[in-house]
């Protein structure tokens, strides 16, 4: 069986609710190193990745391999019931027709508890080895958010050139073309605002801006995100979480006609 | 740029 108990609600109604506009039905693939998520979106451009190892937990508790079959608008209806601070714990039976969730106020008595019937999803499992990235890109992600948001007023399409000067987001549209540029940028007394650039070489790629703002959803999740471009291949964009948990987001890249 | 790939192109179906 299944028993995992999160010190804080938010964390998991964060992540639902970062990746709910991505992937509708998912299953929550559970064993002793945690519970972890692997869902494309529809249109198979985008892949959400998400591991919330069991040091996440306390305790934690599976026994044997359980995937739980989750309608993610669902699952976003019940975390609604619970308040950001409640401690919140996940058990389901070794071959469950539900999940159970318990709210608990650590402030108060109150203990709420649903139920949530599972389905039986046959989901496509993606192989994602190991990339060196050519260009590795460390920043904060409300800078990213908003770079996204301000890009996509102008255009469906971002490049992101990254080259030993910095790294550019530009995009051109109908009204006209814009760009931001981020050097490296080490601020001691507030690290979370680091810009750090990793580069082995130039990388130019072009991304839909709908699937970044999309992912950006996950910024209340981490103060920096992650982003590794390799040229043709997907855009890893990578919010970490505390015990090496993690939310991940893939895309795919656009190429030229 | 108009064409965005799948990403079966990169990653292999498992």
């Amino acid at each position: 069986m299944l028993e995992a108990r999160l010190e804080q609600a938010n964390l998991l109604k964060k992540v639902v609710d970062a990746i709910k506009d991505l992937v509708q039905d998912c299953n929550f693939d559970c064993n002793d190193s945690g519970i972890a998520l692997q869902a494309m979106d529809n249109s198979h451009v985008a892949l959400v990745s998400m591991m919330l190892k069991s040091e996440s937990f306390s305790p934690f508790r599976c026994d044997r391999n359980i995937a739980l079959g989750i309608n993610l608008t669902s699952l976003t209806k019940v975390l609604r019931c619970a308040a950001n601070e409640d401690i919140l714990t996940l058990k389901a039976e070794d071959a469950p027709d539900v999940v159970n969730l318990v709210f608990e106020s650590a402030e108060s008595d109150r203990l709420s508890e649903y139920d949530i019937k599972l389905m039986d999803i046959d989901q496509e499992h993606l192989g994602i080895p190991e990339t060196e990235y050519a260009a590795t890109i460390s920043m904060p992600s409300a800078e990213f958010q908003k770079i996204c948001r301000d890009l996509m007023a102008l255009s469906e399409s971002v490049s992101i050139e990254c080259t030993k000067e910095g790294v550019k987001f530009a995009c051109s549209g109908d009204i006209g073309s814009g760009s931001v540029t981020l050097r490296s940028h080490t601020n001691v007394e507030k690290p979370q605002l680091n810009v750090e650039i990793d580069l082995s070489e130039p990388v130019a790629l072009t991304f839909s801006l709908k699937y970044l703002v999309n992912f950006c959803k996950a910024s209340g999740l981490s103060e920096q995100v992650r982003l590794c471009l390799s040229n043709e291949v997907p855009l890893l964009v990578e919010y970490a979480l505390s015990n090496n948990s993690y939310l991940r987001f893939y895309l795919a890249p656009k190429i030229g006609d | 740029y108009s064409q965005q790939l799948a990403l079966e192109l990169y990653f292999y179906l498992s």
